[in-house]
This record gives structure tokens, C-alpha cells and sequence, in this order.
């Protein structure tokens, strides 16, 4: 018999806008 | 850690694999250091299925953080490149050809059935197992949105300034230049730091450049054709309002100079099978204003006649250039008073804009309709001017 397929794990993801935030805030912590 | 490269092509099945320590070289050589030339003769949208091989990967061994991280460094790295090629034609068209395919990954291998009736059974094997990307994928979206600005913001700066003197000003009907009104001066000659004047066809040139770069790279027919409705409704907002600016260009010999320049700009949608883009249609009002400089202006059936045809221009606009209008030479009248009257009374229940002039900066809303790919993902072959022998065929 066909099994059903498991369920997806919904990956949570920042916006747009969050991900840049993060990334500035990195650029600025490297030296 | 051994780096050989593993091919067993027999067994591929369409992932990557590659050590967590690797993703920063990765996005160097797919993204951030790519040259869309590198590529030529390859699929295109390539760096966009190796992507996706990488995701389905990591995928495959459940690894969220990876898949988390992946992501996040191609986006940030998407934007980086962008900004640094914030002029660069080519270079934005081949990242938004590459972020709407990997977005078109996402949906065509989500496992959603919704987004799977095109695929194969051998696509059908490569859905990803473990994770739902629907967040990445609103990501992704909005990332496509700013790239398709920023390509409608270069596209835009490159014509813009060829809008007026070639739909206005160049003179490509033979004779025509005899029939100008007195004092016509095209400006751009007149301008002390050469002459800034183009042609039709060099607008046209342009167009061609931009059309086969979108289809080099990839890029989606539908976003191609918004483009070109984005860019046709400015030259028509561009050449609406210089007009209505100016009386020297309102003359029956301009308005069959302009009617000839759009139905060459017709001619070259058709030519590149772009006429059902709805671009014609928003030069509506600039077809409307040559109409209605040719059109005769005395009798009250040529007033019902101008109020029934000039529909896409508003009252304003249209007692603006009946005004303006200059007679060629002293055989022709001006348009009357009475006339202007005439056409301001039959047009009083229109329940127009006030504004005279067109907002050359208006967007249309884009959108990215789904376009599965018919590739499957063991198919493709990484070529090795990319510099990714780190990655493993799995």
C-alpha cells in the first residue's frame, strides 16, 4: 500500500528586509 | 577531508553535496565572483539549478541548518552582487533570471501537488523530503522585485534620453521638414554641448540590445514582456508630456511624424512576437495625441468627432494641445476659441484627472507566474571554468 508522505517541516526565514538588517550588523561587527 | 570530486553518473541523483566550510566559496564562485559570460552555452539559469541541487541535499540529510544558511548567504549574496552592478544590464538581468528560477525550484520540487502537474516521474523524485521553503520562497519573491527595479531603473536611464528627439524632434518622413510651423528649433541641437539628438532607430537598437539579453539569459517570456510594457508606457509618458509643453511640436506635420514612430515601435513588438505584452495599449494616449493633431478642428462634427476618439486623454490634456496647436502656414487656421469651447462642453461629464501631465515614473506591479522547468536535475552537468570540484555528485 502507497505510504503517505511525512509531513514538511516549515523552515522559518526572516524578510527581506531582516536578512539585510542581519547581514549589515555582521559586516560591521568584522573587522 | 578528501575534496575528489565523486562521479558516478550512473547513480546521480540530481544533489550536491558539499562540507559546511565550503558555502563561502560556493557563493564566491556561483554568485558574488560569476560572470554571466562564463556561462555562455550552458543552460541557462544554471547557477540557479546547482542552487537548488545544494538545497536538496541538504534537504535530503535533514540538515536545517544548513539549508537556513545556504539560503541566507545566496540572498545576501544576490544583493551584493546587485548593488555592485548597479548599472549593469546583463549582470541584473542574469539575477533575476537566476532568483525566479531557483524560486520556480522551490515551488516545482516543493512536493505541492499544485506545482507538480507539469513535472515528470523522475522530477516527481527530486521534491525535497523534510522542509517546507514556502517562507524562503516569499523571500525570493520580494529579492525579484528588487531586482526587476533595478532593471526597469537602467533600462529607463539608457532610453530616457532618447525619448524626446527621436519621437519628436528626428525627422524620418521625406518632405515632411518642409511643413514645420515657423519657429520650430528641435532643442537638443540647440544645446551647447553637442549634439544630443537620436534617431527612431537608435531607440529601437536599444530595444533589440535589451530583448536579447533577457532571452540569452533566461529570463521568463512574461517578465520580458512586462519590461516592455514598464518601458513603452514611459516613452509614451515621456513624449505625452514634452508635447503638452511645448508649442512648437503641436503641429499636423509632427502628430504624422509621431503616428509614424509608433506604428514602427508597433511593428518592432510584432517583429519580436511581443504584441500581446500590452505595451501598445499604454501608448494609447500618445496614439490619441498624434490622432488628434492631424484631425481636422473646426466644425461641431469634428469636435463630437475628437470627443469620441481622444478617450484615453483627458479634457485637459486634449484642450491643452488644441491650444497649443500651430497652424503649419498661413492657409491654416488656428483652432478657435468657439471650437475649444465646443469640446470643453461636451467633455464636462467626464469625470477626468486634474493633473496635465503623465507620471513618467509610474510602475506597473509585476508579477512571476510560476514556469516549471522541464530539466531534471541529473541532467545537468556543472562545467569546470565554475570552480566547484568541491562539490559532490550525490
Amino acid at each position: 500500500s502507497a505510504q503517505r508522505p511525512r509531513p514538511r517541516v516549515l523552515l522559518k526565514a526572516p524578510t527581506l528586509a531582516e536578512m539585510e538588517e542581519m547581514n549589515t550588523s555582521e559586516e560591521e561587527e568584522s573587522p | 577531508r578528501q575534496v575528489t570530486v565523486q562521479r558516478k553518473e550512473k547513480d546521480f541523483q540530481g544533489m550536491l553535496e558539499y562540507h559546511k566550510d565550503d558555502e563561502a566559496l560556493l557563493i564566491r564562485n556561483l554568485v558574488t565572483d560569476l560572470k554571466p559570460q562564463m556561462l555562455s552555452g550552458t543552460v541557462p539559469c544554471l547557477p540557479a539549478y546547482i542552487l537548488y541541487m545544494c538545497i536538496r541535499h541538504a534537504d535530503y540529510v535533514n540538515d536545517d541548518l544548513k539549508v537556513h544558511s545556504l539560503l541566507t548567504s545566496t540572498i545576501n549574496g544576490v544583493k551584493k552582487v546587485l548593488k555592485k552592478h548597479n548599472d549593469d544590464f546583463e549582470m541584473t538581468t542574469f539575477w533575476l533570471s537566476n532568483t525566479c528560477r531557483l524560486l520556480h525550484c522551490l515551488k516545482q520540487y516543493s512536493g505541492d501537488e499544485g506545482f507538480m502537474t507539469q513535472n515528470s516521474a523522475k522530477q516527481n523524485e527530486h521534491c525535497l523530503k523534510n522542509f517546507d521553503l514556502t517562507e524562503y520562497r516569499q523571500v525570493l519573491s520580494d529579492l525579484s522585485i528588487q531586482i526587476y527595479q533595478q532593471l526597469i531603473k537602467i533600462a529607463e536611464g539608457v532610453l530616457q534620453p532618447m525619448i524626446v528627439s527621436a519621437m519628436l524632434e528626428n525627422e524620418s518622413i521625406q518632405g515632411l521638414s518642409g511643413v514645420k510651423p515657423t519657429g520650430y528649433r528641435k532643442r537638443s541641437s540647440s544645446m551647447a554641448d553637442g549634439d544630443n539628438s537620436y534617431c527612431l532607430e537608435a531607440i529601437i537598437r536599444q530595444m533589440n540590445s535589451f530583448h536579447t539579453v533577457m532571452c540569452d539569459q533566461g529570463l521568463d517570456p512574461e517578465i520580458i514582456q512586462q519590461v516592455f510594457k514598464q518601458l513603452f508606457y514611459m516613452i509614451n509618458a515621456v513624449t505625452l508630456n514634452n508635447l503638452l509643453l511645448r508649442k512648437e511640436v503641436c503641429s499636423w506635420s509632427t502628430g504624422m511624424q509621431l503616428r509614424y514612430n509608433i506604428s514602427q515601435l508597433e511593428e518592432w513588438l510584432r517583429g519580436r512576437n511581443l504584441h500581446q505584452s500590452g505595451a501598445v495599449q499604454t501608448m494609447e494616449p500618445l496614439i490619441q495625441a498624434a490622432q488628434l493633431l492631424q484631425l481636422k478642428k473646426k466644425t461641431p462634427e469634428d469636435a463630437e468627432a475628437i470627443c469620441s476618439l481622444c478617450n484615453s486623454l483627458s479634457t485637459q490634456q486634449i484642450v491643452k494641445i488644441l491650444n497649443l496647436y500651430t497652424p503649419l502656414n498661413e492657409f491654416e487656421e488656428r483652432v478657435t476659441v468657439a471650437f475649444i469651447r465646443t469640446i470643453q462642453a461636451q467633455l464636462q461629464e467626464r469625470n477626468d484627472p486634474q493633473q496635465l501631465l503623465l507620471d513618467f515614473k509610474h510602475t506597473f506591479p509585476v508579477l512571476f507566474p510560476f514556469n516549471p522547468s522541464s530539466l531534471t536535475m541529473d541532467s545537468i552537468h556543472i562545467p569546470a571554468c565554475l570552480n566547484l570540484e568541491f562539490l559532490n555528485e550525490v
